[in-house]
């Protein structure tokens, strides 16, 4: 038999359990935001140079053909929408946490 | 024969013409200075890409061999060392620049 007192003990610290679940998943979203950041700047950074240049590659100078180059940023943009995609959803998944937290 | 106004007159232009020369010749050396800036920033990060890559080249995925990345970052550096040195001497330019404006 637990006494009420117990019981409220251990309700306590369950909803303590719980915001700090919460919380640490919160923090672990936006490391993974902060870091899909920051390969989506890379991402753009690489088509910017890619574009700019012209019949060889500015960083180890070997030859550069258009085809090579249209592929090249082809894949850069395929990889740019899918990071684009999984950080709207790490943002959803941030705003859902925030509001459990909030409504307690 | 000149009257002494009329030297006074002139004088003075010479001094305003000196003076727009002198701020004209440091707002052209404040911009080669960021120009230089600028180029040594794009070539450290270069080295710094190639340091990171392995076997390829981070940007057009080209085979990278050892030899070949340190012959880029090689030359990078050579570039870097010549880079700093006109930005030194331009920094002295401008500081002379700044001296004689300063004198009048
Ligand atoms: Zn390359």
């Amino acid at each position: 038999f637990e006494s009420v007192s117990a019981i409220k003990e251990r309700e306590k610290m369950t909803v303590e359990e719980e915001i700090e679940a919460l919380t640490r998943g919160l923090r672990e979203l936006e490391g993974r935001m902060g870091e899909l950041g920051g390969k989506i700047r890379d991402n753009e950074d690489k088509v910017k140079r890619l574009e700019k240049a012209e019949a060889k590659c500015p960083l180890c100078g070997r030859e550069l053909t258009e085809e090579h180059r249209e592929k090249l940023i082809g894949e850069l943009l395929e990889e740019a929408a899918k990071l684009r995609e999984e950080k709207e959803r790490i943002k959803r998944e941030r705003e859902e946490a925030e509001r459990k937290l909030k409504e307690g």
